[in-house]
């Protein structure tokens, strides 16, 4: 492939550029691809640490959610056996009444 | 101060993140 | 600075090298610069995207957790009037008998 079609930004510039200019535009590139790198490895490190975190958030939200669960059934359980024995207590207080 | 400290990461993360967005890298 | 203390991996082989070579390192160079500029970019988002998730998640966390908190208290505050109840009625019960 010729330089026009390798996408370069400015084909013409490469074409025209003395070798002072390429040897310092290779060190340039050379010094930002191998930041970008790092900086690159550095925010996917950072991405998998909150991928993990979150992923312990959700299994401590569900066991909380199961717990949740459990209080709300045995409150309403022990809800429906005060009905039952306060309405008894009025039954047994009002034949005992009559 | 746990809570505190894990968003203050979080905003730190955050901050990272975008930084790397917002930079723009060098065309020649 | 020279070629020599400006990193690039082989100083040398730059000093010998025509400006063919150069040419063809300078596009090299540049499209893995864009390639993994396109890899930060995207590491970056997505590590954005989790992180808020995870916030999200952390707020329900939170807000389960208060419910949790409110029908336990109402649990035990039924359990402690049950058990009163309980033993009202047994001393009732007692004095009746007595």
């Amino acid at each position: 492939m010729s330089v026009e079609d390798q996408g370069y930004p400015d084909p013409l510039l490469l074409l025209q550029a003395g070798p002072e200019w390429m040897r310092a535009e290779i060190q340039r590139l050379s010094r930002e691809l191998s930041e970008t790198t790092n900086e690159k490895i550095q925010a996917a490190e950072y991405g998998l640490v909150v991928l993990e975190e979150k992923q312990q958030l959700k299994q401590q939200y569900d066991e909380l959610e199961i717990e949740y669960e459990g209080v709300r059934q045995e409150l309403d359980l022990l809800k429906e056996a005060f009905g039952q024995a306060y309405s008894n207590h009025r039954k047994v207080a009002a034949d005992g009444e009559s | 101060a746990n809570m505190k400290a894990g968003a203050a990461t979080e905003g730190v993360l955050a901050n990272f993140f975008n930084s790397l967005l917002s930079k723009k890298t060098g065309s020649p």
